[in-house]
Order: structure tokens, then C-alpha cells, then sequence
């Protein structure tokens, strides 16, 4: 099963 | 006070129409170096990031740095009653709650305010450090757009995946299957037509067709556009706006669990 990950799992709020 | 001239008018107008479908309200953010942005897709699976350099504009004031919340929407409906060789200028006032655009016909002779509110948009910023890529394409972004709606017909996920042979777009559907490869191929009347592969280390990577598709709408604003890819990172897909900056979208890949 494919899922999408999240921008947020790779970059942290800055 | 900010006033911000922008005489190819019909460029802000391009960037609008690429990215209002992707974000819906966002924070223009105005500093002594350029006018830019930076949001995501509601789903926080897409973010775009714009750049437009001072440098670019024929007369660019900013007297303190400035976030201006949009509505991308209504920018674009404002944006739309400019012609396209009109002169655009940004006018805010500290504090005020509105933002004016100003349209100059070419001869002078026709010139017309909108004045817009401003929203208070609680936005993310996130830090994006540079990176190395494992592969980054250059091709015309002509063609990109055509692969991705053509294989958009076929399944909703692209596989793009660089080898030594070149850049393959692979999708799948209830159908059947699609892959286009592409070449390097420098070989061309214009540079502009060029497909240009620079690899570090093969890279393969699955993608939502939807978003793809969705930053293709930047078509307009750059021939080339440029894809970096590292296996453990979002795929970058920049579109270079001559002299000024560029668009930027940012897609988080889709892992198989």
C-alpha cells in the first residue's frame, strides 16, 4: 500500500 | 509605506494563476531583497515557494519587512483586470488592513486602482535547508506538462525514476501501464529545448499525478523547468522567472508500506 507522506515529516517549522 | 512597480505586469499575474489553485490564502512577505512567499496545500503535502528580487522591479521600495495575508483567490480576480502588458504596482501603508494594485496601460492613458483586504493568516513556515540531489533534470517545461497530463489519463502516481540512460515517468491504472523515457539530449537549435541530466547516483520516486499537475500551471512563466530529486527528500519543481526570482513547488513523495 502506497502512502503520502508530509512535508512536515522532512522540514521542521521554522 | 511599500510600493513595489513591477513593469512586466503580466508576470504577477502568471505567478497568481500558478499557484491560487494550489494554496488558498497566503503571506506575501516584503523585504529590502524581494517580494516572496511561502506556503503549503492545505493537506501539507505541497508547498510552493516564490521569489521576486528587488532588483526586478523597476522601482521597489519597502521601508520595513512586512507579511501581507492574501486571499489567493480575490488577488487573482483583482489581477485579472490588468492587461496583460500593463505596469502592476503593490502599494501598503504600515498598519493599513488593505493593499492596493495599481494597472498602467503602456501609454499612460488608461490607469486603475483595486484595492484589496487583507487577511490575518496564521501560516507555517518551515526551514528548508539546501540540499545535494541525487539527479536534477532540465528539460522544456513544455514537455514536463504534457507527460504529466498525459500520464494523468492513466493513473494518479508517477514513478520518476533517473538512470544513466536517462529520465523515465512511469504511471499505472486500471487500463493499463505508461512510461515515457527521455534522454539527455543536448543536441539542439535552442538551449531552451534541451534536456539536461545531471546524476549523482540513480534515484527512483513516486509521486501524487494531482500535484504534478497542478504546478505544471507555471508552464507559462519559464521554457525550462528543473526537477531535483534525492531519494530522501520532496521533489523539487522550479521554474525559473527571468531575471526575478522563481517559482518553486515542493512535493512530499508516497512511499510503499
Amino acid at each position: 500500500k502506497r502512502v503520502q507522506l508530509k512535508l512536515t515529516e522532512f522540514y521542521q517549522s521554522a | 509605506m511599500l510600493e513595489l512597480r513591477l513593469v512586466q505586469g503580466s508576470l504577477l499575474k502568471k505567478v497568481l494563476e500558478a499557484i491560487k489553485d494550489l494554496v488558498n490564502d497566503a503571506n506575501f512577505d516584503c523585504s529590502s531583497s524581494g517580494f516572496s512567499l511561502q506556503a503549503m496545500d492545505s493537506s501539507h503535502v505541497a508547498l510552493v515557494a516564490l521569489l521576486l528580487r528587488a532588483e526586478g522591479f523597476e522601482h521597489y521600495r519597502c521601508d520595513r519587512n512586512t507579511s501581507m495575508g492574501m486571499n489567493l483567490g480575490n488577488m487573482s480576480k483583482m489581477l485579472k483586470c490588468a492587461g496583460n502588458d500593463d505596469i502592476i504596482t503593490i502599494k501598503g501603508d504600515d498598519g493599513s488592513d488593505t493593499v492596493t494594485f495599481m494597472f498602467e496601460s503602456p501609454t499612460q492613458d488608461k490607469i486603475a486602482d483595486f484595492e484589496m483586504k487583507l487577511m490575518d493568516i496564521d501560516s507555517e513556515h518551515l526551514g528548508i535547508p539546501e540540499a545535494e540531489y541525487q539527479a536534477i533534470v532540465t528539460m522544456p517545461s513544455s514537455e514536463f506538462a504534457r507527460i504529466c497530463k498525459d500520464l494523468a489519463s492513466i493513473g494518479d502516481t508517477v514513478v520518476i525514476s533517473v538512470t544513466k540512460e536517462g529520465v523515465k515517468f512511469s504511471t499505472r491504472g486500471d487500463i493499463g501501464t505508461a512510461n515515457i523515457v527521455l534522454r539527455q539530449n543536448t543536441t539542439v537549435d535552442k538551449p531552451e529545448d534541451a534536456t539536461v541530466i545531471e546524476m549523482n547516483e540513480p534515484v527512483s520516486l513516486t509521486f501524487a499525478l494531482r500535484y504534478m499537475n497542478s504546478f505544471t500551471k507555471a508552464t507559462s512563466l519559464s521554457n525550462t523547468v528543473k526537477i531535483s530529486l534525492s531519494s530522501e527528500l520532496p521533489v523539487v519543481v522550479e521554474y525559473k522567472i527571468a531575471e526575478m526570482g522563481y517559482v518553486r513547488f515542493y512535493l512530499a513523495p508516497k512511499i510503499e508500506e
